[in-house]
């Protein structure tokens, strides 16, 4: 079972679109997928067409222990399934403060669907931060994947990212690897854009090899902007049931394609 | 003295960009302008060609009461002074917790310049959060200016936005209103700027006449996805100075026009 943390604290840099269409095509290329929520926003939940209300279980109810991961999943498509948030989350940074082993509730949650296999992917949206919510995720996981918007200050945020992920890598989770980089929002033809993705590869390429980024490989697929892809969430459904001729769908049926092809290393 | 905080909790919808800017903007047309940088990450600073290292005082120290916004201002062109932010800022959070009076520390640093009429405008980008910092600007400025991107969740953000603004004008600052939405990344001809523009156009004409927000004004200039804006941080250097016959120019003098035309029922 693949688990991977799609993170980045920098906001509306793509990671619920990424999250989301991604589960969606690897969903749809037959794997068992599924998406985990983990924003108070609920973004996530609402571009699978779920908004969870009070009676619905969502994974703040896993995070107080009163469901299971088991119990709060729905059905959202063929091959893929969800775990929604709503706002309840937003609770659990004061809730969980100074609870001992408050880093481990998700990962303790998912034990058992490592042991059983339970999903070939389990894909997290987290929010744009680097509070509890998203070291759950870290913990939880194997893999980090980040989306980058390759505009100015891109890497400045990247550096603190790796920071943190080296952080948990050492002292809570030593499976934890960042193995995926995708380039989203991606103005193509512009300098900057591809200014930005060669800073990123030098800047990577220059990495110690024992770092938990040093195997991070750069998607080949850009995302590219299209404004599909914005659209697509009002509509509670993924850019390839929205959209399948957009370029929105080129690129992330690409991406999974990709994201499938490094199985055969793992 | 108008002073105004650029605010919005959701990142990348053009808080910086807004407020480096319309600040640039007014100076050059002759009013006396400080950008307050607010944010940790000192984005504003640097897109004015400022990096502030550890021996620059920054509006940290003014916070922890070590200077004083006058011995912090740095001139950074024509009628265009700065108070430089970096990442010391981070610590703010943390270290005025349970401080008594910690919402107030920014506006008493500021009540001199407000009975001296210092400068025409300040204006403070604020980061993306509702934390200590934002707060400060709040208790501190008599107008709040929302950019907004015109995309699918940009109404919910704005709810959550509008309560606090109405929490801190009951309890804090009976001064404080929201007067403009900047509609920012405007992606022109699509349907989906259109339709969101139409729904807050909506959501405001239902507001009630005695919130902090009725009299919101929606600026008619809408700022478009221009590459020349995300490039001109690079260079340290404002829209007008980086590529004066761009849209991005163009769009943000004629924020500034309107913004200026405010002065006359004020
Ligand atoms: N390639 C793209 N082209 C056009 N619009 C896009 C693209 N990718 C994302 N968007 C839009 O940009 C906005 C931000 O994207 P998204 O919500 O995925 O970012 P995020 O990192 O999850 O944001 P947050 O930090 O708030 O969680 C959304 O309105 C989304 O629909
Ligand atoms: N109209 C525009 N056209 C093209 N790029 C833009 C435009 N406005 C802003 N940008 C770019 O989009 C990114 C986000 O903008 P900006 O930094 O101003 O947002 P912000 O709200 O201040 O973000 P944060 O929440 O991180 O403080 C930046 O890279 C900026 O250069
Ligand atoms: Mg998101
Ligand atoms: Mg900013």
């Amino acid at each position: 079972m693949r688990s991977i943390a799609v993170m980045n604290q920098k906001g509306g840099v793509g990671k619920t679109t990424s999250s989301v269409n991604l589960a969606a095509a690897l969903a749809r290329e037959g794997r068992r997928v599924c998406l985990m929520d983990l924003d108070p926003q609920g973004h996530a939940s609402f571009h699978v067409g779920v908004e969870a209300g009070p009676d619905m279980p969502t994974v703040y109810d896993v995070f107080t222990q009163q469901t299971t991961l088991d119990h709060a999943r729905q059905l959202v498509g063929e091959n893929l399934s969800l775990i929604p948030a709503n706002i309840d989350l937003a609770a659990t940074e004061v809730e969980l403060a100074g609870t001992q082993g408050r880093e481990f509730f998700l990962r303790n949650a998912m034990q058992h669907w490592k042991e059983q296999n339970r999903f070939d992917y389990v894909v997290m949206d987290c929010p744009p931060s680097l509070g509890i919510l998203t070291i759950n995720a870290l913990t939880a996981v194997n893999e980090v994947f980040i989306p980058l918007q390759p505009h100015f200050f891109a890497l400045q945020g990247l550096s603190k990212l790796f920071e943190t992920t080296a952080l948990v890598t050492r002292r809570l989770n030593r499976d934890l690897r960042v193995t995926g980089i995708m380039m989203c929002l991606y103005e193509s033809g512009t300098r900057l854009a591809a200014d930005v993705t060669e800073d990123l590869k030098q800047f990577l390429n220059a990495s110690d090899g024992d770092t938990p980024w040093a195997s991070a490989k750069i998607f080949k697929s850009k995302v590219r902007r299209n404004i599909k892809l914005a659209e697509a969430p009002s509509f509670g459904q993924s850019i390839m049931d929205y959209a399948p001729t957009s370029s929105g769908a080129v690129d992330y049926l690409a991406l999974a394609a990709e994201v499938l092809a490094m199985e055969a290393a793992m």
